[in-house]
């Protein structure tokens, strides 16, 4: 199947700016970060079109994030100045998934001053820990294989947590953190949408007052 | 409801807004 530029374009025929907001949009108009829920749903979300769309991008920045209206998100062109050199070519999965990984922490860290560190509940920072490919550097990344009377399902079911090297390995541990994994897709997308149509609904209130 | 409410803690040199930082 053909795959389109946009994901959220898929939802209607005419698609336009106005049905996407960035990451950035929704961190300015709310003045504050993301919610963990949020952080895993835009996680999710991205990693599931990306895994449709390459080439792979780089994120730079949360301007680069688009959450849409049908709760689908998708990876904007880098605008900066070196974009088509680093910001689509030669760029790994893996780097892909680091720099998301960064971006998704910096919106759970918005408006926190420096000296300030967000209390995160272990498994999502053990996610951006290990997207971000931070791990080693805790002591806390063994891989997992001194289990060797366990059984092969279990050993690669750690080894699979353990090393993210895809999108879909993102997308199983978004799934895992869910207690019906099977509704990860209908889930993520609908805190999605509810983050778009709530942040809209926001910026419409904003725009009235003002 | 829609709110974000964490806790803050003082940033830690082994913690992950510092490996992040390092990072970028």
């Amino acid at each position: 199947a053909e795959t389109p530029l946009e994901p959220g374009a898929t939802a209607g025929a005419a698609a336009g700016p106005q049905d996407a907001l960035s990451l950035e949009e929704i961190l300015r108009l709310y003045n504050q970060p993301i919610n963990e829920e949020q952080a895993w749903a835009v996680c999710y979300q991205c990693c599931g079109s990306l895994r449709a769309h390459r080439p792979p991008r780089r994120v730079r920045s949360a301007a680069q994030v688009r959450v849409w209206r049908d709760g689908t998100v998708s990876l904007a062109p880098d605008a900066g100045p070196d974009s088509g050199k680093m910001g689509y070519s030669h760029c790994t999965e893996t780097e892909v998934i680091e720099s998301l990984g960064i971006i998704i922490y910096k919106a759970l860290d918005y408006g926190l001053k420096e000296n300030e560190e967000r209390e995160l509940s272990p498994p999502l920072e053990q996610l951006i820990d290990r997207m971000a490919n931070t791990v080693e550097a805790d002591g806390s990344n063994d891989e997992g294989y001194e289990a060797a009377e366990e059984g092969l399902e279990e050993e690669e079911e750690k080894r699979k947590i353990s090393a993210i090297r895809s999108y879909r390995d993102v997308m199983k541990l978004c799934a895992a953190h869910l207690s019906t994994e099977s509704e990860a897709p209908n889930h993520y997308q609908a805190v999605c949408r509810a983050l778009f149509a709530e942040t809209k609904e926001l910026h419409t209130f904003l725009t009235k007052i003002k | 409801k829609g709110k974000s409410l964490y806790k803050i803690k003082p940033r830690h040199d082994s913690g992950i807004k510092a490996k992040i930082s390092m990072k970028t």
